[in-house]
């Protein structure tokens, strides 16, 4: 076990938009020879205690690093991958003791559950899937949506985790017939699912029935969507989409992410608000996270934004730090913290 | 945002989608 030296500073991040609206709070290193690819925030029970934890993934060692008093990080658990590389972790919510992960080269292969076994603390990881994953996405209440194939031979099951990560459950959704690129949860709406599909399409499902509910075309102008995120309110559904592939156009610049409204009875839908990066600002979305109405990216010139989808502008800006780019930015599930990181194993936490 | 573009909305979609929709 190593105690990796954090350092703590009252100076704001170098944020010329909104300063303070991003403040350093720790940072470390994940001392490992291969390449960062994912970092998330979990909640571990230790002693009997449960403790927000930051697990860190490179291509063949997954960490988990418990806090300690001084908001320096001390690396309890390792699991090792030595037949197929790490690609993301994937949180599941409500589950304590057990975090998922996905591997593969350039798609996922498997999804494998990592936790410690009750009576000598050492470390495990169970197969949960195997196959032609397509995506995959932890949900509240313990669940797990995969879908595995494609078109017409398309699988979409739901798995749900005993509270301490153990016996299962398993249900099938009824397949779109398109291959699935990302899974969404709706917020107000627990037993709603949403994905998008490679040909533009937004899917609804019942999570309770499997029944798949509609298919929402939305506007071509943007290829391959991808959901984050989704709210239900006044009869509406309101979808945060980032658009990857998106080209800078002269009047937006480059749009990032999209909040679009829905409405499921008629399948018609409107662009609400383009999250574009402001003047100065160059770069395509390369990974992002929302959580709750705030959306983080982190954009293909090494930089990290965060817009306020309720403000309906960025609010922040941050540069790489220590002259190397930004490649990976997730929100915290245990509090309102930023996970920002990069390629060699930094982790820097911001309060947001 | 024009809500007039998305027709008439409903607050119980899910439950009528639902009723609406085969099993």
């Amino acid at each position: 076990h190593s105690i990796e030296q954090t350092e703590i500073t009252d100076l704001p991040a170098r944020d010329s938009l909104n300063p303070g609206s991003l403040q350093l709070v720790s940072k470390f290193k994940n001392p490992s020879s291969s390449c960062s690819v994912d970092v998330s925030a979990v909640w571990w029970e230790r002693a009997a205690a449960k403790e927000p934890c930051i697990i860190t993934a490179c291509e063949d060692v997954v960490s988990l690093w418990k806090p300690l008093d001084t908001l320096q990080w001390e690396k309890v658990h390792t699991w090792h991958f030595t037949e197929v590389p790490v690609l993301q972790i994937v949180p599941v919510p409500d589950v304590y003791n057990l975090i998922c992960v996905a591997l593969g080269n350039l798609e996922i292969r498997e999804i494998r559950a990592l936790l410690c076994s009750s009576g000598d603390e050492s470390e495990k990881q169970v197969l949960l899937k195997s196959g032609n994953i397509k995506a995959v996405l932890g949900l509240t209440k313990r669940r797990l949506v995969s879908s595995i194939g494609t078109f017409c031979n398309q699988q979409v099951q739901i798995m749900t985790f005993a509270e301490d990560g153990g016996s299962k459950d398993e249900q099938l959704l009824m397949p779109p017939d398109e291959t699935i690129l990302a899974f969404a949860e709706v917020q107000g709406m627990q037993d709603a699912l949403l994905g998008t599909t490679t040909v533009n399409n937004i899917v609804i499902w019942n999570l309770k029935t499997g029944q798949l509910l509609k298919k929402v075309h939305i506007d071509d102008s943007y290829q391959a969507s991808v959901c984050h995120r989704a709210y239900s309110e006044m009869g509406l559904l309101f979808v945060v989409l980032s658009h990857p592939c998106a080209k800078e156009s002269q009047v937006f610049g480059s749009p990032v992410f999209q909040l679009l409204v829905i409405n499921p009875k008629t399948a018609q839908s409107v662009g609400m608000l383009l999250c574009c990066l402001p003047p100065g600002q160059t770069g395509r979305f390369l990974e992002g996270d929302v959580k709750d109405h705030i959306a983080a990216a982190v954009l293909t010139s090494g930089t990290i934004a965060v817009w306020d989808l309720l403000l309906g502008h960025c609010t922040a800006v941050l540069p790489p730090a220590s002259d190397q780019s930004w490649s990976l930015v997730k929100w915290s599930g245990t509090d309102s913290h930023l996970l920002a990181g990069q390629k060699d194993g930094n982790v820097f936490i911001y309060r947001y | 945002c024009r809500t007039a573009d998305l027709g008439p909305i409903s607050l119980n979609w899910f439950e009528e989608l639902s009723s609406e929709a085969p099993p």
